[in-house]
């Protein structure tokens, strides 16, 4: 059986809220490692990648690998029903039908339970290849979240330049056109507001801001946010966890 | 205008 429990579920919100824009329905693998997901959104654009080691959790204990197939919209729901500060506990037995979700208030001494049904998700399991990227980016996640946000009301794609000298995001819209340079910089005192940029060689690709904004979802999750480019590649956009990592994958636009 | 590509390339079902 398994029993994951989190500190504050906060942690938990969060993941479900950045990836239900990308996916409907998903497996939880639920494994003696802890706990991962991948899924792809419905016109294969978008993938998505989490890792939420058992470390990350306050208790964890998962005997046999257990698959969750989850409604991703019902899961946001019951997930609203707890305060960000409650503690979450998940169980679910072997061969679960449903999905335990526990709330507590240790304050109001207030404790609330769900139960989520699961369902059958027939999903293909993709093989990630390890990637040499020509340039990685690493970057505020609010500077990420706004740049992405400002660039879609002018437009619905954005090109993204990476060479030694800093990256330049700029699209080209009816009403006009926008570019944002960012050159790398080290914050002594707030590391969390460096820019990193190492580089193989340099790379321009094109990509849907509509999913990097839903990608910007997990800004809440983590300080800073690794952009991978390469070639015509997928462009992998990363979100530290404790113990884990969200990880989006975006295909690039081709030719012009 | 450029057209928007698909993961498949990229990655293989295993």
């Amino acid at each position: 059986m398994l029993e994951a429990k989190l500190e504050q579920a906060a942690l938990l919100k969060r993941i479900v809220d950045s990836i239900r824009d990308i996916v409907q329905d998903c497996n939880f693998e639920c494994s003696e490692s802890g706990l991962s997901l991948q899924a792809m959104d419905n016109s294969h654009i978008a993938l998505v990648s989490l890792l939420l080691g058992k470390d990350g959790f306050t208790d964890y204990r998962c005997d046999r690998s257990i698959s969750l197939g989850v409604n991703v919209g019902a899961l946001t729901k019951i997930l609203k029903c707890g305060g960000n500060d409650d503690v979450l506990t998940l169980r679910a037995e072997d061969k679960p039908s449903v999905l335990s979700v526990m709330f507590e208030d240790s304050i109001q001494d207030r404790i609330s339970e769900y139960n989520l049904k699961l369902m059958d998700v027939d999903q293909e399991h993709m093989g990630i290849p390890d990637t040499e990227y020509s340039a990685s980016v690493t970057m505020p996640t609010a500077e990420f979240q706004r740049i992405a946000r400002d660039l879609h009301t002018l437009s619905d794609s954005v090109e993204i330049d990476v060479n030694k000298e800093g990256i330049t995001f700029s699209c080209d819209g009816d009403i006009g056109a926008g570019s944002i340079v960012l050159k790398p910089s080290s914050n002594i005192d707030r590391p969390e507001q460096s820019i990193n940029v190492e580089i193989v060689e340099p790379v321009t690709l094109s990509f849907n801001l509509k999913y990097l904004n839903h990608f910007c979802k997990a800004s809440g999750l983590s300080n800073q946010v690794t952009l991978r480019l390469s070639g015509e590649a997928p462009l992998l956009v990363e979100y530290k966890l404790p113990n884990g990592f969200i990880r989006f994958f975006l295909a690039p636009k081709i030719g012009d | 205008t450029a057209t928007q590509g698909r993961l498949d390339g990229f990655f293989k079902v295993l």
